[in-house]
């Protein structure tokens, strides 16, 4: 089973500790030299991990963008992004023309986390030029990060522009599929409530803290302890158990039903 | 007794509230607007306020520039703010130079507090930039925003890179004078303290929490309190009294005898 992630947000937002939290991995070292200077082109850098999930093993590639957004200029991070899902839809579609028939190796882009710093009023001119530029090649997924620095009134708040700013905008963001009308109650209202929380709100982490004797990942603040699993300080659990346990493969089939689609059409009608 | 202060930095850095917390105003009301759009332009905006601190009457003016940062491209802010300056050392360069001496409105931009997010690994393009542009026009004092995102041990480590970042890319940002060799010693601990606490990390609230039955002002979270004034929470006292209590004086002084003065110089050798 492949799975591949593309995360895509400035420096420092918390996405490498998202991403070891999400896979309980350290696919991502901690950067804790004194002179972490992080990278300042826009050069795509890519990681492959397999892990097991539920029974199933799963190689996952996270393709990341270290450089996104700190130049003083973002065209060229939005273009290297969009030029590297096209050319996994290249590569996938001269395997699938091609004459010989073997197994094909899918490195389509499946997902795209797109990072929204918290402390913003709304989505920003490169938040809105970087999701039109993508949501029709890849499934865009708005991620509001390091959510502990919003107080629950300022999440609600943020978590309303941004809803407003992607409709405002016509942004096709990853709609989550609407519940078979045969499904129980319990399992509608849990769908209704996923769908009324997004964007995600998330804090991150892979230190583990002991509180009142219990071991949980969270953030050891001065006034407080942030904890990464519960539901009212970070989304991060909705987050995971959409990406990981129920949505996965509608993520692929989404990919590869529209987004490749789109490909196709356009690579055919040239 | 004038004082102009330019805020610089990107919309949603709490600029405005922490010039509300500083100044105890509402000058800025609260952007409670469900749809709030930040301007995208570079145009700048002046707010004057009057207040008296410790029987000394201040008329306070704040010169904010909403658009910074928001723009795909930043230049056009960085010379905005930059045009700001020299327009004001122009007008008292008029003012002084003319042949009737009457009474000077000293306009000039005597500091800039510039805004980091907190969510950086150190300075980006974009903050160097701009305070290479600026450090020899006006005093800069570098502040990193939102600092209830950072936790002890990731507050000393951003101040670390940022004063290398400083160091290595030669910014002159403000110099809080030496402490006069006669002071006694409590003084010069106190000084040596506020010197290593460099650059400030700042949270601003206005809003009133009551913590202990004791009333104060904060930001509520669901896992604590951040207190204002409460030095091991934010860096805010500190930068208060820097400010207003005791490097005001400074601050007009630097202007007048080294940023003023290197204007004059370069308008005189043209
Ligand atoms: N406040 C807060 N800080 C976080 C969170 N996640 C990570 N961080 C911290 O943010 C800093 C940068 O994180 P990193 O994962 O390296 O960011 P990246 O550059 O986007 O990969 C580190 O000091 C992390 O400990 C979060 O959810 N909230
Ligand atoms: N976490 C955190 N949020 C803050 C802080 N100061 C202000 N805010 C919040 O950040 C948001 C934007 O603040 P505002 O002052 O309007 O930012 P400005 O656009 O830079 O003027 C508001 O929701 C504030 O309540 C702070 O120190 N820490």
């Amino acid at each position: 089973f492949e799975f591949t992630l593309m995360v895509v947000g400035e420096s420092g937002l918390g996405k490498s500790t998202l991403i070891n939290t999400l896979f309980l991995s350290d696919l991502y070292k901690e950067r804790n030299e004194a002179s972490y200077e992080p990278p300042q082109t826009a050069q795509i850098e890519k990681k492959t991990l397999c892990i097991e999930e539920q029974g199933v093993k799963l190689r996952l590639t996270v393709v990341d963008t270290p450089g996104f957004g700190s130049s003083l200029s973002s065209d060229d991070c939005i273009r290297s992004c969009c030029d590297y899902v096209d050319e996994q839809f290249r590569a996938y579609f001269a395997e699938e023309s091609s004459i010989i028939r073997k197994n094909i190796v899918d490195n389509r882009v499946h997902c795209c986390l797109y990072f929204i710093p918290g402390h913003c009023h709304s989505l920003r001119p490169i938040d809105v030029e970087f999701m039109l530029n993508i949501h029709e090649k890849v499934n865009v997924i708005p991620i509001i990060s390091k959510a502990d620095m919003l107080t629950e009134k300022e999440k609600i708040q943020i978590k309303q522009r941004i809803n407003d700013s992607i409709k405002s905008h016509e942004i096709k963001i990853y709609q989550l599929p609407d519940c078979d009308s045969d499904e129980d109650e319990d399992f509608k209202q849990q769908d209704k409530e996923l769908k009324a929380c997004l964007p995600f709100a998330v804090v991150g982490s892979n230190t583990i803290l002991e509180v009142n004797g219990k071991k949980m990942r969270g953030r050891q603040y001065d006034w407080g302890v942030v904890e990464v699993d519960n539901p009212a300080h970070s989304d991060f659990t909705k987050l995971r158990n959409m990406l990981i346990s129920t949505h996965m493969p509608d993520l692929k089939e989404v990919t590869e039903d529209v987004h490749y689609e789109n490909f196709r059409t356009q690579l055919i009608s040239k």
